[in-house]
């Protein structure tokens, strides 16, 4: 079971450091910036988008160019399995509602679900592209497990669960993370 | 089986990205560096370390003070997954030998053994410790299996697997890398 592993993987390799030190960062990068952007600190989360078929755009601005990149958070850097100062950050994204208002939040995929799509498109790694599915949904479902029980990523996330309609709207990725940030103020 | 896609994700999200690369990574850090180290072109691999026991310390010269950090190689910056300039780096460490003459070479632990480690830590994760000791040697295998099939990691990595006696010995991980690297000259 691929995702279950992926899921402890991407927890403890990476939202485990990250999150807890998320609101510094963002703090950090408003004064910074100066800037009066991400007022709410309800939104104060990483939004991890998870498609259900997989496909992950290295820039979120060719899934959908209502997406925008603005900056990186300020990185965290830490000595890992003998890497010196590895690098990890953070970008964020205004995201514009139907009316072009931009709203901002710090958003991007889930990795590991790279790995399982490039998995299906191997014959020598044995993932079919209807196992696919399965584990991205055993990947959303082992995650939440995990995060839920995580005192130090309480309410520092928001998984955001995305099916293939994003195939027919242009800005299908947009209206998805609106609707989360709407809900988070 | 955990260990079968950490190793796909190791191979999918690190090596294939930066083994092709390591090359000219090698020498371009001898040219800023104006550094003879490193004079044995056969060396110029991503030395991996695997322990059957999954410990991994974060700095190699807590394992072996024989082993000494000497730089990082250049960094390879690429977008991936809606992070923006995402950094990789590998960094290079000098090995003394008995007679404390030193040797240089790329080398690391393989990152998602800890991510192995910890679940084993965690009871929630489901992996006992028997269990782990399996896992490493999976890994190891499924890695393997895919580097060899692998054009663009072809003879730039040396996968190391570290059995146990380490305990014993306080120069074992030294005296493990520069068997290696003796076969390499
Ligand atoms: N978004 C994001 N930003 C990051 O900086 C980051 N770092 C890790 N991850 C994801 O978390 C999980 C745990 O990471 P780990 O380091 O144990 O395994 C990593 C690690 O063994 C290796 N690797 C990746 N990037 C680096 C790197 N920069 N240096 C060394 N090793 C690396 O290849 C594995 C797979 O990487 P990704 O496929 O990018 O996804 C990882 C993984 O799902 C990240 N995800």
């Amino acid at each position: 079971n691929v995702a279950h592993g992926l899921a402890w993987s991407f927890y403890i390799g990476y939202l485990k450091l990250v999150l807890p030190k998320l609101e510094d960062m963002i703090d950090r990068y408003r004064t910074q910036h100066k800037l009066s952007i991400l007022g709410h600190r309800d939104s104060w989360r990483l939004h991890i988008l998870l498609p259900l078929n997989a496909f992950i755009p290295d820039k979120l601005e060719d899934a959908d160019n209502h997406v925008n990149f603005c900056g990186n958070l300020p990185e965290i850097i830490k000595d890992r399995a003998g890497v010196r100062r590895r690098s990890y950050k953070q970008s964020v994204y205004s995201i514009l509602d139907q009316l072009g208002k931009p709203y901002h939040c710090v958003v991007e995929y889930a990795t590991p679900l790279q790995t399982l799509y490039q998995m299906s498109q191997d014959s020598s790694a044995g993932l079919s592209m209807e196992d696919r599915r399965q584990q991205v949904l055993l990947f959303y479902q082992t995650l939440q497990d995990i995060l839920e029980k995580s005192v130090e990523c309480r309410n520092r996330y928001r998984l955001i669960l995305l099916d293939d309609e994003g195939d027919q709207d242009p800005h299908f990725l947009s209206k998805e993370i609106l609707k989360e940030l709407q809900q988070e103020e």
